[in-house]
C-alpha cells in the first residue's frame, strides 16, 4: 500500500 | 531534522510556555484571545490524529502531546478557571472565528495532497492555523496596550512558522522530491499575517517600551 505521505513535521 | 526546524519547534514551544506561564502564575489572560486558542486546539486535534497510528520519533510524539495538552489546557483555563476567566476580555474578543472553520474545511476538501480522511483533516489544520491568529490580532487592535508576556507570546508564535519556511527552503535544496506547495503557501500566508504585528513589535521593542 502506498506509504502514507510522511508528515514528519509538527 | 535541521537547525531551522528545531529552532522553529523550540520557538513554538516557547510561545506556548510563555502563555502558560502568564496564565498559570499571574492567573491572568488579559489581552489573550480565547477564540484564537480554541482554533489552535482544533488545529492540533486535527493535525495530530495520526499520533497513535504513525510513529515518527520520540521527539515528534512528545512535542505533539505537549502542543495538544497545552492548547486544550489553555482553553480550559480561560473558559472554566474562575480567576483566569475573570480577566478574559469577552466584550472585545468577538471575531467570528467559527466563520473561519467552514471555509478551511471546504478548501481542504478541494485542495489536498491525498483524498483520505487523515490527509484532508491534516490539510484542514494547515489552512486553519494560517488564519487562527486573526482573532488575536483583532483583539490586539482593540486593547490599546498589551503586557510584555502577551507581546512575546504573539511574537514567538509568529516567528516559529517563519523559521519553518527556512526549514522548507533548506529541505527543498537538500532532499530530492521534497515539494509540499500546500504547506508552503499556508505557512507563508500565516507568517505574512504577522507582518503588521512584527513591524510594531520591533518599533516598540527598539523603543524599549511595551508593545502598543
Amino acid at each position: 500500500e502506498e506509504a502514507e505521505i510522511g508528515h514528519d513535521e509538527l | 531534522m535541521n537547525i531551522f526546524r528545531l529552532a522553529g519547534d523550540m520557538t513554538h514551544l516557547a510561545s506556548v510556555l510563555v502563555l502558560l506561564l502568564k496564565i498559570h502564575t499571574i492567573k491572568s489572560c488579559a489581552g489573550v484571545s480565547l477564540r484564537t486558542q480554541e482554533l489552535y486546539a482544533i488545529v492540533f486535534a486535527t493535525r495530530y490524529l495520526d499520533i497513535f497510528t504513525s510513529f515518527v520519533s520520540v521527539y515528534n510524539t512528545f512535542m505533539k502531546l505537549v502542543f495538544l495538552g497545552s492548547s486544550f489546557s489553555i482553553v480550559w483555563y480561560m473558559r472554566y478557571h474562575k480567576a483566569v476567566h475573570r480577566t478574559y476580555d469577552r466584550e472585545q474578543d468577538t471575531f467570528r472565528h467559527w466563520f473561519l472553520v467552514l471555509p478551511c474545511l471546504v478548501l481542504a476538501l478541494l485542495i489536498h495532497e491525498k483524498f483520505t480522511f487523515l490527509e484532508v483533516l491534516w490539510t484542514f489544520s494547515l489552512y486553519l492555523e494560517a488564519v487562527a491568529i486573526l482573532p488575536q490580532l483583532v483583539l490586539l487592535q482593540r486593547t490599546r496596550n498589551i503586557d510584555n508576556l502577551t507581546g512575546q507570546y504573539i511574537f514567538l508564535l509568529g516567528g516559529y512558522r517563519g523559521l519553518y519556511i527556512l526549514n522548507w527552503i533548506y529541505r527543498y535544496f537538500t532532499e530530492p522530491h521534497f515539494v509540499h506547495w500546500i504547506t508552503w503557501i499556508a505557512g507563508l500566508v500565516q507568517t505574512l499575517l504577522y507582518a503588521d504585528f512584527f513591524y510594531y513589535y520591533f518599533l516598540r521593542f527598539i523603543g524599549g517600551r511595551g508593545v502598543e
